[in-house]
């Protein structure tokens, strides 16, 4: 499993939170406008947050994150 | 499995509840308005509770959270 | 496995039953109007009583259970 | 694999059928009108026996149950 | 792999075969009109016979038995 | 996988062959008109032989046997 | 995998032929107009020949063996 | 995985090409007009070849070989 | 897991980010215009970033990346 | 994994290029005219290499390879 | 996972990267117009990279590389 984020505008940021008891960010990925990620689930992440204006591509759907 | 969430509002509540004999609260992730949240079912998580105007991207199709 | 219960009036009960040899309820999720409450099956629960008006979306389709 | 019984009149059976040599009732859980029950196959039930009026929702399709 | 059988008259038998080198009846389910049956194959069960009018939903469609 | 035999005449011969080195006739399960069989593929049963009038449901299709 | 062989004539031969170094016919099925055979791979049969009219169906399309 | 071949003119051959280090022919199939073979992919053969006038129905479609 | 990144302008960096607690960079592939690369998830790479105006296709779409 | 390699000119070399840290030629299979190759993938075989003008089907369509 | 290279112009070149910590080509196959290259992703490959003219086809649809 992965998702797409591609960035609509500068400084958009993706993070991860940590897999386990504990919830909390261990990195954030900062991509400048027209920049993609693509991020996997991984052992360390169990789930991503998205910040800021951003086409989302992944099985459900194109979700649109908007600006901050 | 993963779903999504991508709220409309300020303050919207992702919410995890643990896995096993007992249900509590083990995390609550808030989002802000055009803030997305994509998040698994893990071995802490097996429920997921959304308060907050969002949508809920999954599987089954596309939810729509109301408004507390 | 999992299914989506959206609420559309307060006080809807999202029932666990146990798994094994004796089937009783183990916890008792309640979402009001506009929550929405993602439940998976697990080791503990192998089925699930929904009561009150809400929405169900699982992989059979969209179910309507009633007001009380 | 799960199954959804949706009541559409009060006490309907929904009756779970040992797996094994023996082939007995273990459980029935009674649902009433407007109410849903999502239930799987497992270890204890590889079989389900429904009685009353409901829709039955599952991979092969909608299936209505009588009244009685 | 499972099976629905819907009784479309009183007396419907669904039999179980049993697995192994040897083939003989390991239990009948009797149900009545508007009852419906769901069940697996199993350690036990690597046949099904169904005797009376019912509809029987399968994945390989909708096969109706005809009445004795 | 399983098979769907639905007799459309009496006597309709639903006959097990073996698996194995040896191809021989381990069981043959007699349906009456209207009767219906639903067999899987098992340890003991690696083809199966249909004489008589009947429609066979799997997932290549649906075939008619001719009558005898 | 199986296929299904439903003559079309009478004495059509579905032929097993062997798995492994070796590859010779180690059964010879006959069956008669109208008759059909379910036959699957097996840990014995890594090929299948049909000689005679009939129709074969199977994962790839249904395919007419000619007459001899 | 397997093929099916469907001669159309007596004498087509369907070769069976070693699995391994080494790739030499193993067995040659001869079927004559309106015979069908069909063949698994096994731990002796990795490739198979087919010479002679037939349709060759596989997952990525029906093929036609042409005459020799 | 992959994906396929087509360089629509020349210096387009597809970056590997490490897998596990620490994400870094352990490889920048840069391709020029016309050039095509085909990159999977693997041990070391759970993120991958494009910069540069490029194509990306992979399994929830086309994606294009912007010019820098 | 396999592809068909069906030959329309003599002479088509269909090249098994070695699976390991060294990319080599192993065996080289010549089709003629009309004749058809059906090649998996395997433990020697990792990348395929087609030479001369045959229809090439594989899961990702049907791809013309020309005239040397 | 393979994916296929039709060559369109002479000299195009399918660049195997290593699979590891360290990324660097292991092996460069060149392909003139008209021949096609079937190459999967292996112990030794995880990133496969083209230069020239080509037509590639994969799960992800058909992408042409350009001309250097
Ligand atoms: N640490 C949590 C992170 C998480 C995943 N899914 C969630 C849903 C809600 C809240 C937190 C989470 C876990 O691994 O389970
Ligand atoms: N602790 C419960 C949480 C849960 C999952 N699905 C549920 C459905 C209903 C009630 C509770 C739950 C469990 O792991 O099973
Ligand atoms: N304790 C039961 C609960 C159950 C699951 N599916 C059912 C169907 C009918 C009745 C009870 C059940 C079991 O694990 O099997
Ligand atoms: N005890 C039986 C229950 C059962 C499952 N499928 C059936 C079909 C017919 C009759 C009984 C059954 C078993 O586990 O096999
Ligand atoms: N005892 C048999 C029952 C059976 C399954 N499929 C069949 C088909 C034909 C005849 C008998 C059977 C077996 O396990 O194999
Ligand atoms: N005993 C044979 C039965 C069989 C299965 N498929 C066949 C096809 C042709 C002839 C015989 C068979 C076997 O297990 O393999
Ligand atoms: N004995 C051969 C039979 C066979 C299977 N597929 C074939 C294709 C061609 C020729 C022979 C075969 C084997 O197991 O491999
Ligand atoms: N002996 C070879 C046969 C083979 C399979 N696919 C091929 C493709 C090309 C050439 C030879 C082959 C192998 O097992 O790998
Ligand atoms: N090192 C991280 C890289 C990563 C993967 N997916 C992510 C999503 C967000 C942030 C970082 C990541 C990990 O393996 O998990
Ligand atoms: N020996 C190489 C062959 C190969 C497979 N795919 C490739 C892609 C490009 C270059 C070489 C290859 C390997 O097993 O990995
Ligand atoms: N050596 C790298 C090659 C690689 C695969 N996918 C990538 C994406 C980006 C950069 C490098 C790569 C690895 O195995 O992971």
């Amino acid at each position: 499993d992965y998702i797409v984020v591609a960035a609509e505008e500068n400084g958009v940021n993706v993070i991860g939170l940590t897999r386990g008891k504990d919830t909390r960010l261990h990195h954030t990925e900062i991509i400048d406008k027209g920049e993609v990620l693509i991020a996997q689930f991984t052992e360390q992440t169990s789930a991503i947050k998205v910040r800021g204006k951003a086409k989302i591509y992944c099985s459900h759907g194109i979700i649109e994150s908007g600006s901050r």
